[in-house]
């Protein structure tokens, strides 16, 4: 349908992008 | 691992998946409106029986999507594998898009550094849940597909919401931003399993903090649908069904062009496809047909298509089975590699005559003309002559046969030939020349009146 690229607009993330996580 | 959960130190949950009869495997696809806190809300609701078999979790765009932190959309990763049903699968990092938690048909690990952190959904051959970090280490591990999802739903028929939160450690609390993610109310999608082992697949259409449902509602809708056990997947922009390779929902991204709303590029994708064999290629000796391996040639056997049955022979233990029939070891043939090879043939396939002077038969296997085994392979001395006078002889005799027989048959036709020829002279002589009147006489021999009177009358021997 060639509607390209969204802009990510709506996130819904469960961590705050800053921290990463550690694997534990 | 921060607090013992409700059951223990048991992490995952086990559950057998539905069989069905071969054909039945075609997804249920529901659509629903339903109203939530006095919103109405639309999505989706999948049910696929036999997942081990209907259920793959894909890289995006590709194989090898992950590795290469691919993105694309549900769209594209649905086309190849002609998904029946497909949805965003597990989470992934937005600004590097590097897949979180194991992905794709999981023969090694991949990159799951922050698996552990998502709490990944498998889905082993056995069953579902968390997995523990051992587990996530294990190279040979028992689970066919893996997919990383927040928040378990419900865990064993009930709502496990807030053991999720408190399995998240403090670290998260403090931000507050755990929370804001379970109560928000946005786009979702779920994974889980019914009571009849059927995986199922949710989808509610929505925007962050303007429409659509939290995970508390999502749970309880779930819960009312029968399933067990369900995963939080990703939501918000990254929410997306396809049905038939064709999007099906309303995405909540905005496009280049903020009129319209614009499927996001997502990392794994969850499919819901016809049934595949296992493995997909039958072993690369057969064709997959509805999920079961069709073997090719005679010999195939097996739901793989992996091993050879030359039948209950075997080969008769002379030869080894290959796909196509018994090769039998050398001096043995026969389909069952049951019969030696005939006396004067040796080697594979008894192909080759034996090399032993005077016709001697020689060993199967080797050739050998070890005369040892053999009792009527006679001396050549006395052999070649005698056959040969046998032969000779034979010739003799029956050549002696033939001319005299041949000769009798000539003397008995020249003397044929004679007596006929004698018997047709005498014939004439008496049918030719004059007739001779002979008057008939009287029985008791009484010369007739005329009969005395003839003159010259000579006694002949004929009577007319």
């Amino acid at each position: 349908i060639g509607e390209g690229a969204s802009r990510d607009d709506d996130l819904l993330l469960p961590y705050p992008r800053a921290r990463l996580r550690p694997a534990r | 691992d921060c607090t013992p959960v409700r059951t223990g130190s048991l992490k995952h949950e086990s559950w057998p998946q539905h069989l069905t009869t071969p054909g039945a495997g075609r997804p249920v696809v529901r659509t629903f409106v339903s109203h939530f806190g006095g919103r109405a809300v639309s999505g989706h609701l999948t049910r696929a029986v036999a997942p081990l078999r209907t259920f793959s979790v894909l890289e995006p765009g590709s194989p090898g999507g992950c590795s290469q932190k691919r993105r694309a959309t549900v769209e594209e990763t649905a086309r190849g594998p002609a998904c029946q049903v497909a949805q965003n699968g597990g989470f992934f990092r937005m600004n590097t898009g590097e897949c979180l938690g194991n992905v794709g048909d999981f023969q090694e690990q991949q990159s799951t550094t922050a698996a552990l952190s998502c709490r990944p959904r498998q889905l082993p051959r056995r069953g579902g849940g968390y997995l523990s970090e051992e587990e996530v280490l294990d190279t040979e591990n028992p689970f066919v597909q893996l997919l990383s999802g927040v928040v378990w739903l419900i865990r064993n028929g009930s709502i496990y919401i807030n053991e999720s939160q408190a399995a998240e450690c403090d670290e998260t609390q403090e931000t507050g931003s755990f929370s804001k993610f379970v109560n928000v109310m946005s786009a979702r999608t779920a994974v889980g399993h019914d009571r009849d082992g059927q995986l199922v697949l949710f989808h509610a259409d929505g925007q962050t903090e303007q429409r659509g449902i939290n995970l508390w509602e999502m749970a309880e809708f779930l819960l009312r649908q029968d399933v067990v056990n369900a995963i939080n997947l990703d939501g918000g922009g990254s929410a997306t069904f396809v049905l038939n390779g064709t999007l099906a929902s309303y995405p909540s991204d905005h496009c280049q062009d903020n009129m319209w709303r614009c499927p996001r590029h997502v990392s794994t994708v969850v499919c819901v496809h016809e049934p595949r064999c296992q493995p997909p290629d039958c072993s690369g000796h057969g064709t997959c047909v509805e999920g079961h391996c069709k073997c090719e040639g005679h010999f195939w056997r097996g739901a793989a298509c992996s091993e050879l049955d030359c039948g209950p022979a075997n080969c008769s233990g002379h030869g080894l089975c290959t796909e196509a029939g018994c090769r039998c070891n050398t001096g043995w043939m026969g389909s069952n590699c049951s019969e030696e090879c005939p006396l004067g043939w040796y080697g594979p396939g008894c192909q080759r005559p034996c090399q032993c002077e005077h016709h001697c038969p020689c060993d199967p296997q080797t050739g050998n003309c070890s005369t040892s085994q053999v009792k009527q392979c006679l001396q050549p001395s006395e052999v070649t002559p005698r056959a040969g006078e046998l032969s000779f002889f034979t010739r003799t005799t029956w050549l002696a046969l033939t001319l005299t027989l041949v000769f009798l048959l000539l003397l008995s036709t020249a003397a044929n030939v004679y007596l006929l020829l004698g018997s047709r002279a005498e014939r004439n002589r008496h049918l030719d020349g004059d007739y001779v009147y002979h008057p008939l006489q009287e029985m008791n021999g009484e010369l007739l009146a005329t009969e005395k009177e003839q003159p010259g009358n000579t006694h002949h021997p004929f009577k007319d």
